[in-house]
């Protein structure tokens, strides 16, 4: 497996608050939890309407998942498993080569 | 325009150095390859200088690739840019006008050790890979490492935020080494090409604030059939507009830099997709994500040539 299989059960998920509050919220949780954020670029980008995307960890999907169903923050899963994405997204060759 | 070259897979930061000192011997005709200076890490920063010789004046284009590590198809794009001018230079009216006026200075690799770090151990590292002497993290987010509205909006003074701004302007060896060749040739390069990933958009100045440039109508004009020449050839849109109010208002990036500092045509791009891949665009999406934007490169190059 490519880079160690270190993505595997990691997650990208699409977030768009609704309000100000929810933006707050996720504002808080991405300092608590330390998440990849695939867009926008910085989290103080974040607002009411942003389209947000991010990468979560395997070992801290529970967590942020559980916040967000709490919070009764909507979210969109993009990306199932990254590791998988990662291996399909690559050419037999390319994988060959890095290996 | 390399025998066997595959443009539609990433390669490593080593490929595409062979790449293009491969191109070096084979095209002299039309391509000259020389360093800009050294990276973190003390890798060379290579830039391909593409065009027709000549003894008279040139305008330039300046091309960047790669600026933040993860975005392979930013690279992507670079090298699809130099097979295609390689391979149409005499068969396209089009791109021979191109390479016979102006200079197309390519840097592939902007990022060259975050993007040998992105293929090597981490693929989802943004940053340059510097070091900071009170902190074990690493890296400078290298688009906000430029002297325009350094580390306001959007950028962070902590070293271990994706955002961080750097110590000082310029303190990356990598941007100060474009920054530097920039400056140096600023008289004669007309247009700042950029390429990120991902959000499809074409965005010009300013980030930072929301006044209008000065030059705002040549090259809104730009902008517009730029992106209608893209989607013309697959049907997908890009959105365009001063990043300020197309995205949100930011501290200054490259191409702010880039304008500020005399380039009338100053641009970023977006690439594909709009999320549902991200930074992981499938390789079988690297010939239509090229070919599109080949589209509106050379749109803009026209324009360029063209009194506005």
């Amino acid at each position: 497996h490519l880079y160690n299989n270190r993505y595997a059960g990691d997650q990208v998920i699409r977030l768009i608050p609704k309000t100000e509050e929810e933006a707050y919220a996720l504002k808080k949780i991405h300092h608590q939890l330390k998440v990849d954020l695939w867009q926008p670029s910085s989290i103080s980008y974040v607002s009411e309407g942003t389209v947000t995307d991010v990468h979560i960890p395997q070992n801290a999907s529970q967590a942020l998942l559980a916040f967000l169903q709490q919070a009764n923050i909507q979210y969109k899963v993009l990306i199932e498993d990254l590791q998988k994405a990662l291996e399909k997204g690559s050419s037999l060759q390319t994988q060959r080569n890095r290996r | 325009s390399v025998p066997g070259y595959n443009y539609e897979v990433y390669h490593s930061l080593e490929e595409i150095q062979d790449w293009m000192q491969h191109l070096n011997k084979t095209h002299s005709d039309l391509i000259q390859m020389f360093s800009i200076g050294k990276s973190y890490e003390g890798r060379s920063l290579f830039v391909l200088k593409l065009g027709r010789r000549s003894r008279a004046y040139k305008r330039a284009v300046w091309i960047d690739c790669g600026i933040h590590a993860r975005e392979w198809i930013g690279p992507a794009f670079c090298q699809w840019f130099v097979k295609e001018a390689l391979l149409t230079y005499r068969s396209d009216p089009a791109m021979r006008k191109m390479l016979n006026h102006l200079y197309f200075y390519i840097m592939p690799v902007f990022n060259v050790d975050g993007y040998h770090f992105s293929w090597t151990n981490d693929r989802f590292w943004r940053k340059t890979r510097s070091r900071n002497s009170r902190f074990r993290c690493r890296g400078v987010d290298a688009n906000r490492n430029w002297k325009v509205k350094w580390c306001d909006e959007g950028a962070s003074m902590h070293p271990c935020d994706d955002t961080y701004c750097g110590p000082f302007p310029e303190s990356e060896p990598e941007v100060k080494a474009v920054a530097n060749f920039l400056r140096k040739h600023k008289k004669h390069i007309r247009a700042y090409l950029s390429f990120h990933a991902y959000a499809q958009m074409l965005l010009y100045p300013y980030s930072y604030k929301y006044a209008t440039i000065p030059n705002f109508s040549c090259v809104e004009s730009a902008a517009y059939k730029a992106v209608n020449a893209l989607r013309s050839v697959y049907g997908v849109q890009y959105r365009y507009g001063p990043a300020s109010s197309t995205l949100y208002v930011s501290s200054g990036s490259s191409m702010d830099w880039a304008y500020k500092n005399g380039i009338p045509y100053a641009f970023a791009f977006e690439l594909r997709d709009t999320g549902h891949f991200g930074f992981l665009l499938p390789e079988t999406l690297i010939k239509p994500t090229c070919t599109e934007t080949m589209m509106a490169v050379k749109n803009i190059t026209m324009h360029l040539l063209k009194k506005c």
